[in-house]
């Protein structure tokens, strides 16, 4: 099962 | 007030046609260190960081930080209307819900002004720190978007893989399975047409081609495209513009659950 990571989960949010 | 004068007015219409397709509507910031860009897709998945400094200007004023909401597809059909040797000049006053785009011709006998409505975005801005990457690899564009192209003709994901073997590009799909491996070579002709690898750690992360293949319509600035891997952050593939900035993609992998 292949999941769609989104970049809020690696950078912040300023 | 603010007043920009852009001789190669062919970059931003390269620049707009590049964005346009990920990114709706975008405020573009402008300071005394130039004209700048940051926007996520609407899905958060991917993200456009664009600049163009001040000094690639022929002239560059900016009275204060000014932050203009456009939609990128207006911003496109007017910037359509350029010539490719025109020179593109931006105009805004302080307070004004407008900006101008001005175009000449070289010969200077034909001047058109276009004029587009701003419009306030609530943007997110997202911190992304400096980072030593695992894997940089610099090979032409035009190579990097054929791939892309190709691969997304069989499946709709693509595994970006690093070794010391060279950079491996691989999907699978319903009709097969496809790998292309690009090895490092620095012997050619040409130094745009190398492919070069650096590698600390070898990478393996998994993509939607959907957004590769986004990305590759900044392939008409830049002869060549640098893809900075490490394992589990999201991959940057930047086009590098003459002299004057970059616009670079930020796009988050795919995890196996």
């Amino acid at each position: 099962n292949v999941e769609q990571n989104v970049l809020t989960l690696y950078y912040d949010n300023l | 007030m603010l007043e920009l004068r852009l001789v190669q007015g062919s970059l931003l219409k390269k620049v707009l046609e590049s964005i346009k397709e990920l990114v709706n509507d975008a405020n573009f910031d402008c300071s005394s260190t130039g004209f700048s860009l940051q926007a996520m897709d609407s899905s958060h998945v991917a993200l456009v960081a664009l600049l163009l400094r001040s000094e690639g200007f022929e002239h560059y004023r900016c009275d204060r930080n000014l932050s203009m909401g456009m939609n990128l597809n207006n911003m496109a059909k007017m910037l359509k209307c350029a010539g490719n040797d025109d020179i593109i000049t931006i105009k805004a006053d302080d307070g004004s819900d407008t900006v101008t785009f001005m175009f000449e011709s070289p010969t200077q006998d034909k001047i058109s002004d276009f004029e587009m409505k701003l419009m306030d975005i609530d943007s997110e801005h997202l911190g992304i720190p400096e980072a030593e990457y695992d894997a940089i690899v610099r090979m032409p564009s035009a190579e990097f978007a054929r791939i892309c192209k190709d691969l997304s003709s069989i499946g709709d994901t693509v595994v970006i893989s690093v070794t010391k073997e060279g950079v491996k590009f691989s999907t699978k799909g319903d009709i097969g399975a496809a790998n292309i491996v690009c090895r490092q070579n620095t012997t050619v002709d040409k130094p745009d047409d190398a492919t070069v690898i650096e590698m600390k750690e070898p990478v393996s992360l998994q993509f939607a081609l959907r957004y590769t293949n986004f990305f590759t319509k900044a392939t008409p600035l830049s002869s060549t495209v640098t893809i900075s891997l490490s394992n589990e952050l999201p991959v940057v593939v930047e086009y590098k513009i003459a002299e004057m900035g970059y616009v670079r993609f930020y796009l988050a992998p795919k995890i196996e659950e």
